[in-house]
């Protein structure tokens, strides 16, 4: 359960890198 | 100096770091006032998701878990992922009746934050549990090495080598794992070279032991030093895993608050 745990944080920073990404992207264009 | 202390901390949590940390500055500087924001519905449903499925396995994570600090210590980052993710659904709702709403982009900031900040708390709490499965490991073979001063006979020596080998090797294997996984150079190489010196001492110390009965069953004389001999090594070795459980417990914040 250990390393799913930490799989499944990698995905949950990725999901937020792509969010910010969005508001981000939409500040720059 | 590195900010995150293993590398799979940092590989997780650094890009996303800095995504954020360049938001907020976008943010207070007022580069994303007056430009709408478009739907965020899916990606932040991803979140949601993604949070979802972490709290469901961290909490798997804390019930089959023995280590009582992991229990008391991962709930409260629980909470504030799930508090965070509420936060920008929340936005992303506000978002949809206005665009240009500003409560809603604090709370895309906070909630992004927060996501963040959950996360780090998450994986240094379980971090903090794997290194205290290797100190436990480093514990056990302090005390046997203890049971050096009770091997009397040959057949007491082949014993004690025969248990403390198995010991030493899962030792060993599990620093040099730890040494590999520090994002911390200085705290790689103080384990690197405490281990080499431990694996070092361990010949030195059978000998000892191995000179100590010799002399005893003998009834000559050199037995005292034959004693203090092992005792010398035996503190030694002892001194090199204490250093290696202070090391392991050691962050990179400790040294920054250190300078």
């Amino acid at each position: 359960p250990g390393r799913e745990m930490v799989r499944q944080a990698r995905i949950l920073a990725q999901a937020t890198s792509d969010l910010v990404n969005a508001i981000k992207m939409d500040a720059e264009g | 100096m590195p900010v995150f202390h293993t590398k799979t901390i940092e590989s997780i949590l650094e890009p996303v770091a800095q995504q954020i940390s360049h938001l907020v500055i976008m943010h207070e500087e007022g580069e994303v006032d007056g430009k709408a924001i478009p739907d965020l519905t899916v990606p932040v449903a991803a979140v949601q998701a993604a949070v979802s499925n972490l709290v469901r396995v961290g909490k798997e994570t804390v019930q089959t878990t023995e280590d009582q600090l992991m229990k008391r210590d991962m709930p409260p980052a629980f909470i504030k992922v799930e508090n965070s993710s509420s936060k920008l659904v929340q936005a992303s709702q506000m978002l949809k009746a206005d665009p240009y709403s500003v409560p809603a982009r604090d709370y895309l900031i906070d909630g992004s934050r927060g996501i963040l900040s959950g996360t780090s708390d998450l994986l240094l709490t379980f971090d903090e549990a794997e290194v205290r499965k290797i100190i436990r490991v480093c514990k056990g073979i302090l005390e046997y090495l203890t049971v050096a001063e009770v091997v009397e006979t040959m057949e007491d020596l082949i014993t004690y080598t025969k248990n403390l080998g198995p010991g030493m090797t899962k030792m060993s294997k599990m620093i040099e794992e730890r040494q590999q996984e520090l994002t911390h150079q200085e705290h790689r190489q103080m384990l690197v070279n405490s281990m080499n010196t431990v694996k070092e001492l361990l010949p030195v110390l059978i000998s000892a032991i191995k000179i100590f009965v010799t002399t005893k069953s003998s009834r000559g004389g050199g037995t005292e030093e034959a004693e203090r001999n092992r005792r010398f090594t035996f503190e030694k070795m002892s001194a090199e895993i204490n250093e290696i459980i202070r090391v392991l417990q050691l962050t990179t914040w400790d040294e920054d608050a250190w300078a």
